[in-house]
């Protein structure tokens, strides 16, 4: 799986994600990816997320719009929301990972796996690119 | 606002430092960095974050290191159905795909799906004809076929215990 979330000048977010799926997946098995709220969602008023792992706890847990809920409801951080949502998915027994970025321009990743490729850029800060 | 940002991911998994090959460490490293910079020279030039995330997103489905577009994993009977989703914050629109087989990029499928079509969520055969409909790239389901993600997968399809890979030690 792979994504990306953006916010721009403007300050209008955005988020992108794509997959093969799982190794071995049968009957048309479908995970988050594709589903808006679940592994992708984006929102002016809150953030853009992009997540990957484990498909259906993401499912189950709406993550990538609970994220965005929470940060306009309760006035969270991109960052403790974020946070937050791996805390829950961990607690359920799911694994994986998500990005995220708010209108303001702060940019976050959070995963409760050994590792998770990922990388920022911004009109402030160099490339980075990590793995584990 | 006057600046901009960009975050990726190429997926999350068991992989741990030392079973990565250093070939494979440094493969990894260089496609993120191809797709920020793809990404980013759109934000960079005042472009618009949809467009950046296509751009990243495109880059990463091209590149087999990635279990996205080219490089995307098999299902259990040996074919591989990609599924994507794109979502502007500006508005809330939205548009997926899943389970296509003969599309390129299918974050540029999910894309038109947005923008050309009354609908937010196309699945299958039908999303692929969408995409023929509407001049999205095709591609043969061998562009897509790598020989690491075959050998993965009878890796996983030899262990029956194992029916497919839940301890995504394949993200």
């Amino acid at each position: 799986t792979v994504g990306a979330v953006a916010v721009d000048s403007a300050g209008h977010v955005a988020a992108a994600t794509s997959t093969g799926g799982l190794t071995g997946k049968r009957w048309g098995r479908v995970g988050d990816s594709p589903l808006i709220g679940a592994g992708t969602y984006a929102d002016d008023r809150a953030a853009a997320v992009s997540c990957t792992g484990a498909g259906e706890f993401f499912i189950r847990l709406g993550v990538a719009h609970e994220i965005c809920a929470r940060i306009r409801l309760t006035g969270l951080s991109v960052d403790d929301a974020a946070r937050e949502m791996i805390a829950e998915l961990g607690v359920m027994g799911g694994k994986g990972g998500l990005i995220a970025v708010g209108p303001d321009g702060v940019g976050t990743w959070n995963f409760n796996t050994p590792g998770m490729y990922r990388g920022r850029v911004s009109s402030h800060r160099q490339a980075e690119v990590a793995i584990y | 606002m006057t600046g901009w940002t960009l975050v990726i991911h190429g997926g999350s998994g068991s992989m741990t430092r030392g079973v990565l090959s250093t070939a494979d460490d440094n493969a990894g490293r260089a496609g993120l960095a191809a797709a920020l910079d793809a990404g980013g020279d759109i934000l960079r030039g005042g472009g618009s974050a949809l467009d950046a995330v296509e751009a990243a997103v495109r880059v990463m489905e091209d590149d087999p290191v990635f279990n996205a577009g080219r490089g995307s994993v098999f299902t259990a009977e040996g074919r591989i159905e990609c599924d994507a989703a794109i979502m502007d914050g500006s508005g809330r629109t939205a548009g997926a795909v899943a389970g296509v087989r003969t599309t390129r990029h299918p974050v540029s499928l999910a894309r038109e799906v947005m923008t050309n079509s009354a609908h937010v969520f196309l699945a299958g055969a039908g999303a692929d004809s969408f995409a023929r409909a509407h001049g999205v790239e095709a591609a043969e389901p061998a562009w897509f076929e790598t020989v690491e993600r075959r050998r993965q997968l009878d890796e996983i399809l030899a262990n029956p215990d194992a029916p497919f890979d839940s301890g995504m030690k394949y993200g």
